[in-house]
């Protein structure tokens, strides 16, 4: 067997243990915006009533699972030690310390890239592929994977766009050539200002998906 | 011999190829803005009488070849097919095709990723790597090989300062921590007067330290 035949062996085994939650795989380069999009909707969802449970994924650190315990919802923090990507059986060792019982949504945030991680399956019920305005309008061109294999695509930091020269329409175009299929949301997670924008933010529309 | 160790034996077989060039590796996430920074120091470096070539290398596409092309000097795209990063094999096949003789500085674009690029010498003198203002402040401890590797450290964007929660001095402490010989440079691509910024641009820097 290969390596990715024996991922999605244990990928299947993480699925029967993720019982009737909703598993989310978010996916982006680095900096895209994954941990706030999630500081952003969890309080949502939580006074929604939904019971959330976070697994996060870094080469180094454990910054982004401090940033997801202020939620005060169950966290754990997989460290790959240089790995480039999470796989099913560092998903499936979290299983083994975090406390899921219950969860109606389970957040996996992958590591920042936006190749390898397309790879390998975890468990999950759909890939989420980040993408923020400040990035380039090529990128689901240049990194197609990330975008074929993802059901949902968000774009954020839209709040930026009036300062920047990208153009989300063509960010959109891109996306749909490659996965046509692809339910696209436009989001900011800050109240910008500065940037002096009125703009109609998708985190709403966003959780009422999930 | 395992497959690094092949590597670096090619690596330096590329290496006593380019001969009297100074050669950088260029590292950073999608979207940090290697492209356009190639695009605004190589007019200035050809001005100065300088005769560069450029490798670019991506999964797919050669979109940013085509973005060279622009500035009239050699360059070859290397398509990875989905690795995410450069190897110094194939460096060496692109030098079979792409004119260096009299090169005095030849560029490598790699793909766009902070992770796996750092493990693949390529043959250059040293690697550079792009963090741009709009990615957060936690990329050097989150993405630690990508800046202990690299000599030079760009933070580009800068412009975009007035309109974001970044702090600049974070990231270049954040980056000492990790190498503390770190040359940092800090770069805007754009004549960005829609965020209302006066900046010192350290383009013409980076251009003398090259
Ligand atoms: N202007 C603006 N900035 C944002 C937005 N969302 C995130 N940011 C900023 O973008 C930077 C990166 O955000 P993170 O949430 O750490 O991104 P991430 O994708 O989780 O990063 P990694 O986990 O390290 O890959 C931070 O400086 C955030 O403040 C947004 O909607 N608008
Ligand atoms: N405001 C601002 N935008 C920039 C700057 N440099 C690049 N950009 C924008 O950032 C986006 C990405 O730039 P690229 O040059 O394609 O980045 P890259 O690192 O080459 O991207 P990949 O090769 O795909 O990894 C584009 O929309 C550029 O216009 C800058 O200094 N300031
Ligand atoms: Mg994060
Ligand atoms: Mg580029
Ligand atoms: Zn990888
Ligand atoms: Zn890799």
């Amino acid at each position: 067997r290969n390596a990715l035949e024996t991922n999605d062996i244990i990928a299947n085994k993480n699925k029967a243990l993720f019982g009737k939650a909703f598993v989310m795989n978010f996916l982006s380069s680095p900096g895209s915006g994954k941990t706030s999009l999630l500081e952003s909707i969890i309080p949502i969802l939580k006074s929604d009533g939904f019971k959330v449970a976070v697994i996060e994924g870094d080469v180094e650190t454990d910054l982004d699972k401090k940033r997801i315990d202020k939620l005060n919802v169950p966290a754990y923090q997989i460290i790959t030690n240089g790995t480039c990507h999470l796989d099913a059986r560092m998903v499936s060792g979290s299983l083994n310390s975090l406390d899921i019982n219950g969860a109606d949504i389970i957040f996996i945030e992958n590591v920042g890239n936006l190749v390898c991680p397309t790879s390998f399956n975890l468990g999950e019920d759909i890939k989420a592929v980040v993408l923020s305005v400040t990035e380039g309008d090529d990128k689901p061109l240049k990194y197609p994977a990330a975008f074929y294999k993802s059901k949902v695509m968000i774009i954020n930091k839209i709040d930026l766009l009036p300062v920047l020269d990208s153009d989300i329409a063509k960010i959109r175009e891109n996306a749909l050539s490659i996965n046509k299929d692809m339910v696209i949301f436009e989001t900011s997670c800050k109240n910008n200002s500065k940037a002096g924008n009125t703009y109609n933010n998708g985190l709403q529309d966003f959780i009422s998906f999930i």
